[in-house]
């Protein structure tokens, strides 16, 4: 986890968190695996995740939690999901 | 834009909607505008309408939910996830929740409803996320205001290749959905959508404008709008006729009818099918009460059907060839009247004036020319 955070500790855990609730909820085909489960490389889906989300918001595609990712993170938003579900 | 998965979509232009639940935080009647005019956004560039319903099963079911609300998918309390919508379908399909735990605004001092529903009911009629940022279809949340509002043609392009544009208006070119800012009111290529006595009053109906006028005075007129004096209407309003000795009106909308005894709406919509239509007619063009005969003629087409009002049921061997049976009279029915013995036909930019004891027309003037153009 830490290698995907550009942040201070405490925050870190708290965006990292936050981000892999909204990964979750948003990146996740539907019978896809969650983050968090107990999957073969657990950082690859992560950082495959924030790559999709990054992408699709035309953000610079880092694989890391870097500020413009938690900002879009951080917005209100749809509940519907942006991958196809 | 982006569709869904196997670009589910509805396979009828007449969609209901209820508003099963409100919130606290706006009272129900801003609620219901918030909700009219986000369909609204999405109606005025595409085929469809939206028939509102306050009992039993609609096909888009609204409600304001709380935290876990049994369709798996929990909202989050304030800020976060805000609201979210499926896509077409039976039961859950096309159903929009929002989270009550939002701050919910018709302003922008807190989440504005309309903003918000527009959006959502972009995947209740099959649209997937944008990633184009200017786009309503894009996820995160950006005030849009209301009145005025125009579908950005991200969506437009979106929804269009679902269900293909509006009808263009006797064949006016389709181009993205910019509705005119100024209508040329006396457009006088337009038609009507609808046209009935109502009481002592004459009324035309296009689009989202209605005109009303005194029989034997054309000065005075003036447009308002439907939703005006007929909220559950909204726009385009298929047909309308009157049964001037019971005081009771009809008012067509896809497979759906009102009645109203003048302005007041007289209870929930109706299916037409309570005439006795074939299932395969899914809304009407024009319809015309004839005194003398104690009928109704229905304009289907290039066919009309005659419905007996005092026996309350369709005569038989119909429907019949409009033309075969009113010589004279062109094109498709868009809306008929009777008054003193004529009935008046509008087709396109031209009004027909049938007599109908000579069984011939006598004269024929501009459609518009009934409004004061």
């Amino acid at each position: 986890a830490s290698s995907l955070l550009a942040a201070a500790p405490r925050t870190s855990w708290n965006n990292y968190h936050l981000a892999q609730a909204y990964l979750n909820k948003y990146y996740t085909k539907e019978g896809g695996h969650q983050i968090g489960e107990l999957v073969a490389r657990r950082g690859n889906s992560m950082v495959k995740k924030i790559k999709e989300l990054q992408t699709f918001f035309n953000l610079q595609v880092t694989g890391k939690l870097d500020k413009s990712t938690m900002d879009v993170i951080k917005r209100p938003r749809c509940g519907v999901p942006d991958v196809a579900n | 834009y982006r569709l869904f998965p196997g670009e589910p979509k509805w396979k009828k232009n007449t969609l209901t909607y209820r508003i099963s639940k409100y919130t606290s935080s706006m009272t129900p009647a801003e609620v219901d505008k918030a909700v009219e005019m986000a369909l609204q956004a999405w109606s005025s560039a595409v085929p469809l309408s939206f028939v509102r319903v306050n009992s039993g099963e609609a096909d888009i079911m609204i409600s304001f939910e709380t935290g876990d609300h049994g369709d798996s998918y929990p909202f989050d309390g304030p800020r976060g996830t805000l609201a979210h919508a499926f896509a077409p379908g039976e039961g859950l399909g096309g159903d929009t929740h929002f989270d009550n735990a939002e701050k919910w605004t018709m302003g922008t001092n807190g989440f504005n409803l309309f903003t918000v529903a527009a959006h959502e009911f972009g995947h209740a009629l099959g649209l997937a996320h944008s990633s184009d940022p200017s786009a309503l279809m894009y996820p995160t949340y950006k005030y849009q205001r209301p009145y005025g509002f125009h579908l950005p043609k991200d969506d437009v392009k979106g929804i269009q290749a679902l269900y293909g544009p509006r009808k263009p208006f006797l064949g006016k070119p389709t181009s993205p959905h910019t509705p005119p800012h100024h209508p040329d009111l006396c457009d006088s290529t337009s038609s009507f959508d609808a046209v009935t006595m109502l009481g002592k009053e004459l009324l035309f109906f296009r689009d989202r404008i209605f005109w009303r006028r005194q029989v034997h005075l054309p000065s005075g007129i003036r447009p308002s709008t439907i939703t005006s004096s007929f909220p559950q209407l909204m726009s385009n309003v298929d047909a309308a006729y009157e049964v001037a000795e019971r005081g009771t009106a009809y008012f067509f909308k896809g497979p759906h009818y009102w009645i109203t005894r003048g302005f007041q709406m007289q209870g929930p919509p109706r299916t037409i099918y309570d005439f006795g239509f074939p299932r395969y007619v899914q809304r009407i063009d024009a319809a015309v009460y004839v005194p003398d005969t104690q009928k109704t003629l229905f304009f289907v087409g290039d066919e009309y059907y005659s419905y007996d009002e005092r026996k309350g049921k369709m005569e038989k061997d119909y429907p019949k060839n409009t033309e075969e049976e009113f010589p004279g009279v062109n094109g498709q029915i868009d809306a008929a009247v009777e008054l003193n013995g004529y009935i008046y036909f509008f087709s396109g930019p031209k009004a027909y004036k049938y007599d109908v004891e000579k069984e011939d027309v006598v004269s024929v003037v501009k459609s518009s020319s009934w409004i004061g153009c």
